[in-house]
């Protein structure tokens, strides 16, 4: 697979997608020419597997970082919102991605004070290192991606009006911030107790995914306070609202040759791959279709 | 018919009952003609499951079986398939007799934990042979 190196290479995705080193392991007969890789991000490990004479889990030897388990239990409902159990993509509504990146942060400072006016606030400077995202993939959208564990009772529905400021932070020469952008926002608390919330920060992102900006620092400060949407409309104190520090999701459109673009087959009128597996029932005409399913029943 | 079989006894050996069957074969379909077949992997009998957390189950699928001589519609095979045949019949026996190949494929979505810890979503273009051909 390529690196993005100075020279401007392209890292293709590939979810067998190899560390550098195994594509230079390669025996030199299986090696492709350097032209040839290009959005074959899955040969070098396929290939390595093979040329191990059996699938042997080579994986096993590569060492990989765990995920937090949230940001595992999330992803695992996205999958079940973007593909059927058999893994055939849901022809998506609304947003066209075909790949989606969720980053832990790999550091974070904390700091909180409390503001006689605004209450509690909570910042932290968090470090994403995104180098995964390759310059084939277009950022379509980005959120930060907080998990809330409230301690209240979930009785009564309850809103948090919220503000965020993000900043971009330069830990190395502590320079302000060069870009500052803040929104607020409400969460409503009904009956679960763990609330997934996203917040849009595509175009606090989208300069920087632009420029290949491969770490982003940022100093979040968030502010919440509680009120009772039935009752007072004045909001009481600020409520102690446990923050995990969030993730980054990056809703991505792959545009190399080995990801799938199904909104193109949408948009040529073919049908999406879901819908186009039920063309293969039993009803189909079966001469007309020859090579799918069991020829004895059709020529008979 | 007797009377022929009596005026040559060699000829009528060509059409006797039992050699009809062996002068038809020739025409009939082969048997395991080129068609798709079911194939489904999980990812934890390659070891994988460390990394590729889903699906847990993969249908690849796979073509395989005889393409007959006369190709035509019944696979969308091109007039070359046909003449590839000839040759490999008439001409030259090492020219390799058509294959039978995956025509049409379906994507596969993939939910892998990366190198660095970080956990990716993505959509693979032709990863499960939907349709077979002669090529």
């Amino acid at each position: 697979p390529h690196s993005r190196g100075p020279g401007g290479l392209e890292k293709a995705p590939g979810f067998l997608e190899a560390p550098e080193d195994v594509a230079s392991e390669l025996n030199p007969v299986l090696r492709l020419p350097k032209g040839a890789r290009r959005g074959y991000a899955l040969l070098p490990p396929l290939l390595k597997v093979l040329s191990e004479r059996g699938a042997r889990s080579w994986h096993s030897e590569v060492p990989r970082l765990q995920p937090d388990s949230r940001a595992l239990r999330f992803m695992k409902r996205l999958y079940k919102m973007s593909a059927t159990r058999e893994g055939i993509p849901k022809a998506h509504k609304g947003l066209l991605y075909n790949t989606v990146r969720l980053f832990t942060p790999c550091s974070e400072r904390r700091h909180r004070h409390r503001d006689l006016v605004k209450g509690d606030i909570h910042s932290v400077d968090l470090l994403f290192n995104v180098d995964r995202v390759t310059a084939l993939e277009h950022l379509l959208k980005s959120v930060l991606l907080y998990s809330f564990d409230t301690s209240v009772p979930t009785s009564s529905s309850i809103t948090f009006i919220c503000h965020l400021s993000i900043k971009e932070h330069d830990f190395s020469s502590q320079v302000c911030p060069s870009i500052s952008h803040s929104l607020a926002f409400s969460l409503h608390f009904g009956v679960r107790k763990r609330k997934w919330v996203e917040i849009d920060v595509t175009s606090f992102l989208q300069p920087l995914i632009a420029a290949n900006r491969r770490n982003i620092h940022m100093a979040v400060n968030f502010t919440c306070l509680m009120g009772d949407a039935q009752r007072s409309t004045k909001l009481e104190n600020p409520v102690n609202v446990t923050l995990v520090p969030p993730s980054l999701l990056l809703y991505l459109n792959d545009t190399s040759e080995q990801a799938y673009h199904g909104w193109n087959l949408l948009r040529n009128g073919r049908k999406s791959p879901v819908r186009a597996r039920q063309r293969n029932s039993p009803l189909v005409d079966p001469a007309g279709d020859k090579g799918k399913g069991n020829s004895q029943g059709k020529r008979a | 018919s007797r009377q022929r079989r009596n005026e040559n006894p060699k000829a009528a050996s060509a059409t006797s009952p039992y050699n009809l069957s062996e002068y038809f074969k020739q025409f009939v379909f082969p048997q395991n003609e080129c068609e798709l077949h079911n194939f489904r992997l999980s990812f934890s009998q390659l070891k994988w499951d460390k990394w590729i957390i889903a699906p847990h189950r993969y249908s690849p699928q796979y073509c395989q079986g005889d393409c007959p001589r006369a190709m035509g519609h019944r696979y969308g095979s091109p007039v070359h398939t046909m003449v590839q045949n000839l040759i490999s019949e008439q001409l030259d026996p090492s020219v390799p007799r058509p294959s039978c190949v995956p025509a049409e494929y379906s994507p596969l979505s993939v939910l892998t934990i990366e190198p660095d810890g970080s956990i990716v979503y993505k959509e693979y273009e032709d990863m499960i042979a939907t349709k077979c051909t002669c090529r």
